[in-house]
This record gives structure tokens, sequence and C-alpha cells, in this order.
């Protein structure tokens, strides 16, 4: 699980059973009294901030979650107490349990055009995989019996380390044009390997992208995430796209089946295009679901892909 | 490319809960994924003040309602980029 905080925004993504939605009210309360920060607008106690967005894609245990989040309509009406202007969707093949939600309000055009300032250019990239390649997986797998000598130093953190060991030896530090030799962005890197298994890593690029990678390796329920809102054409200078992205991600982890949203504000976007044909590049695998949405001022293009 | 450098410039590590996190019982992979935009840009923000003046303890207070921990953080210039426990 990761959580980013920008000045203006932030971004929570959590796994597991947790309890994502419980933060909203504790959350509203603290900017309120902390940073002077007032979005309830309305007589109800409803909360109007710039924009919110949220998603999953269905659990492979419900009946395991929490409270709310055992089934998308709950959440949905949770959501609805806060705020009143927001849309569900439901995005795929409701009959197989394998489709993908989301929650989304209104923009609230109102902040942006009392500060007639430039809105943040905005894309997210998200792939979401299951049933790993087991050799793929079994590099996410630590064990009890990892031998790692004792931590050097006071703060040396097993955890830590054995996390930078799979992100090198995975290449996942490498999916993006980043290296030394091909580009100055500076580039941060933060991962932990779980025990018995399981990894987590944030990765930060020129200060404010960041693409975040979550694995569950364990045979049966094997799964692994990656979401990025890095804007590969631009930062690129065009020489690399989010089909090349994809095609990192699927070679490191070789899912039998893979989800794929992206969003984007501009449907001249170079990814977007090329993610529209993107079927052709992958011959391994069939089209399940391609469906693209136009949603208030973003574009979101969805697949749904198996292997052959 | 990431250098081993990164293993030693962290804003925050929690090494107890680090040296003491177990996955055994972990079975659910896929994430709930909350986006919220305060503001459209961050020259739009009219307070002194911003998300990034919360501090630590605050933001260990909203994820224990949502029963995460914090790992670990990075700082850099435009955000912070917080590991969580689940």
């Amino acid at each position: 699980s990761s959580l980013f905080v920008f000045d203006h925004k932030l971004t929570l993504k959590t796994c597991g059973t947790t309890t994502t939605l419980f933060c909203l009210a504790r959350l509203f309360q603290i900017i309120e009294q902390e940073l002077s920060w007032d979005f309830q607008t309305t007589a109800s106690g409803k909360y109007k901030p710039f924009k919110v967005f949220y998603s999953r894609r269905c659990f492979l245990f419900p009946c395991k979650q929490a409270a709310i989040h055992q089934n998308w309509t709950d959440e949905v009406d949770y959501l609805n107490r806060f705020f009143d202007n927001g849309t569900s969707y439901s995005v795929g093949r409701n009959d197989k349990s394998n489709h993908w939600n989301l929650y989304v309000t209104e923009t609230d055009r109102a902040t942006s055009e009392e500060t007639d300032c430039i809105e943040d250019d905005d894309e997210t990239f998200e792939v979401l995989m299951t049933e790993l390649d087991p050799e793929c997986a079994d590099k996410f797998v630590c064990g009890p019996d990892t031998s790692t000598a004792a931590p050097a130093e006071l703060n040396e953190d097993k955890g830590h380390n054995l996390g930078y060991q799979m992100t090198k030896k995975t290449k996942l530090d490498d999916i993006y044009l980043n290296s030394s030799q091909d580009s100055n962005l500076s580039f941060h890197h933060d991962a932990f390997a779980f025990t018995p298994c399981g990894y987590s890593s944030n990765m930060v690029l020129d200060e404010k992208y960041y693409y975040t990678l979550h694995v569950t390796p364990e045979k049966g329920w094997s799964y692994a995430s990656f979401e990025s809102n890095i804007p590969v054409f631009d930062l690129s200078q065009g020489k690399q796209d989010n089909l090349d992205v994809l095609l990192h991600i699927l070679n490191v982890f070789q899912p039998r089946e893979f989800s794929m949203t992206f969003f984007t504000k501009n449907s001249e976007n170079p990814s977007f295009k090329k993610l529209l044909r993107i079927d052709e590049s992958l011959s391994e695998y069939i089209t399940l679901d391609k469906i693209v949405y136009d949603l208030d001022d973003y574009h979101l293009f969805y697949m749904k892909l198996q292997k052959k | 490319t990431v250098t081993i450098k990164e293993l030693t410039n962290h804003n925050y590590i929690d090494h107890e809960l680090s040296a003491t996190l177990d996955s055994t019982d972990a079975f659910e992979g896929p994430e709930k994924l909350l986006e919220i935009w305060f503001f459209p840009h961050k020259d739009a923000i009219t307070t002194e003040k911003t998300l990034r003046d919360i501090v630590m303890a605050r933001w260990i207070e909203i994820l224990k309602l949502v029963k995460c921990e914090v790992l670990s953080m990075k700082k850099t210039k435009e955000l912070d980029a917080f590991l969580l426990s689940e």
C-alpha cells in the first residue's frame, strides 16, 4: 500500500482488508482545523473538493473484506454521504465478477475559475495483473531462510535492503528512460520486501511523478499492480510511450490475465492513441473488453486481456 | 535506475515495524484506490499551509483508521511518498 501527498492532492492505495474510505471523515476534519481548508459547501455537510476518484477491481475474496468494503453499493452509499456530485460506474463484465468499479465526482469548476490557474495536466495508467507466471512470482518471495547478513549499521533494515535487491533483480527501476545515461531527471526509490513474501515500492521521477508497484506472489491468488502518473511521452521527449511501459511490466510478471486503465484529460495524448490499438501488439493475449468512456473532463480507456 | 544511496536517504522509517511485519496471512492483492484533488493546481491554494504541512503523527492517525501503518517515507521537492504496511 502507498500514500502520495502533494500540496493540493493526495492518492491513497491500499490492499488487503484495509478500510480505505474510513479515512475521509478525519481527513476533512484535519484539513479544516490545520490548513483552514473548508470544503463543506452544503447544509447537509457534504464536501466539494475539486475532484475525487475512487476505484478498484473486484476483490479475489470479497466476503473477507471489512465493513462497507464488502460490496460496491455500500461503498458508493458511503461516498455519497461525503460528496453529492459523484457518479458510479461498473466497467467490464459483471457476470464474471472481474470487472472494475469507478466512482468519480463532477469537477468543481468554481475553484479553477476563481483562481484562473492552469489545471494540472494529468494522466494515470494502471495495470492490475492476476495469475502471475510462477517463475516471475518467485522473484518476490524472500522466505524465512533468506540469508541476509545482519544489519551492519543501526538504521540498516532487512526489509528495505531486500526490497532494493528485488527492484534491481527484476529491473523494475528500469521501466522509464531515466538512467543516468539517457536523462538527468531525479529518480527516488523506496521498496520493501515482506516476509515470507510480497513486495511494495514507490518510485518518484523528476520530483513530482510517481509509479508504484505492489506484488502478492502466493500461488492461488498471485497478483501484481502497477500505477503511474508519469506523462511518459512528454518526459521522454517522444522516445517512449505507455505501450513500451506496459510491455516492460508484462514481461516482468507475465500474468495470465490483466486489466488496464488509462485516464487522460487530452484525447490527443499520444499514449491514448497508441493504447487504443494496443491489442495489435499483444499477440499472446486475447481482448476480453475494450471500453472508452468520456467522463466530464477525462477520457478513460479500459481493457481486459487474457492469455491465449 | 536506482543506486544503493537510495537505502540511506529515507525521511522516515519505522524500523521496529519493518522488522516485525509478517505477510503470511496476506491473500487480497487488489487495492482500493482513492484520489482526492482539493485544488486543480497547487497555485490555486489560497492558504499558507498545504497538505504537505500536515505532520507525520496526523498521517499515522488517519492511516490507523484505514488499518495501515507507515513503513517508510521519502520527500521530494513536490511530493511525500509513503510506503505502507499492508
